[in-house]
């Protein structure tokens, strides 16, 4: 499941990091 | 002292919602009444749609300058992918401050966003809306449900049922304290498919439940089946994020436009 919302478990872990929009 | 820790759990939610979100009820309802010195600039037809654009949405928008000579309904899709797109990263800090979500299996937290945040969005919808228009950049502009609804289709049906459900949300009269609840509520959901530790997720959505009825109860003494009401609008919002997402796949078919990978990840095996 992680792998297939690479977006949406990236930010989970990583607050820090920005979701290019 | 379980009432101490059930105030706590209260108090921790609704300062996680005052901090992670940009807009909240209370300054959109003191826009959308007119209390401000800055009214919003309204969008009501192409030309001040065109108006807004150059100075509202590039603010908020770098890449929108990319779309320029696309045609209105696609730079509005656009828009709305980004401001969803905003709204779920807020979303995953919030559901992230909410006690005990970190500590779920991280898959699991995966799922729960995956089928929460669309719910979330959309109740929270409601308090930028009123029966006329929406809020959007910021609440810096609103813009009209009557030209939303004339846009060509399959455009032209994306708003619409949202303002049915907020028209109907907004009579329940909740605030922001409330609306936290309620939205931590909506992600700590147990049975949403594919969830692996059930057991874990059930703990954490009966005690998130269990204050926001008493909140309820304290907040609206007038109002005793609030909760009952709220409870039946869970449903109402998962049938809204059904039709939504299908309308979301028939735009993606038909229409030459682009999804956001995080809107895809999100709609992909959706339903």
């Amino acid at each position: 499941l992680k792998e297939k919302h690479k977006i949406l478990h990236r930010l989970l872990q990583n607050s820090t990091s920005p979701v290019e929009l | 002292p379980q009432l101490a820790d059930q105030k706590t759990l209260a108090r921790q939610i609704y300062e996680a919602y005052l901090k992670n979100f940009n807009m909240n009820k209370a300054k959109a309802r003191t826009i959308l009444t007119g209390k401000t010195s800055n009214p919003p600039f309204v969008v009501h037809d192409m030309e001040t749609l065109q108006l807004a654009e150059q100075t509202l949405v590039a603010k908020m928008v770098g890449s929108a300058g990319a779309l320029k000579d696309r045609e209105a309904e696609v730079r509005i899709f656009h828009c709305c992918q980004c401001t969803s797109v905003e709204t779920v990263t807020e979303l995953t800090e919030f559901a992230k401050s909410v006690p005990g979500f970190s500590s779920l299996d991280l898959n699991d937290q995966v799922t729960l966003l995956k089928y929460g945040v669309y719910e979330a969005l959309f109740a929270m919808l409601a308090s930028s809306m009123n029966k006329d228009g929406l809020l959007v950049a910021y609440g810096s502009g609103f813009i009209t449900r009557e030209f939303l609804k004339s846009l060509r289709r399959p455009f032209s049906d994306m708003m619409e049922p949202k303002f049915q459900f907020a028209m109907k949300f907004n009579a329940l009269e909740l605030d922001d304290s409330d609306l936290a609840l309620f939205v931590a509520a909506i992600i700590c959901c147990g049975d949403r498919p594919g969830l692996v530790n059930v057991s874990h997720i059930e703990v954490m959505q009966e005690s998130i439940v269990r204050v926001l009825q008493l909140h309820l109860l304290a907040n609206h003494p007038d109002d005793t089946f609030l909760f009952p009401k709220l409870l039946q609008k869970l449903a109402d919002l998962r049938q809204l994020v059904t039709e939504h997402a299908q309308l979301v796949q028939e735009i993606k078919k038909t229409e030459d436009t682009s999804l956001h990978p995080l809107l895809q990840e999100i709609y992909r095996d959706m339903y």
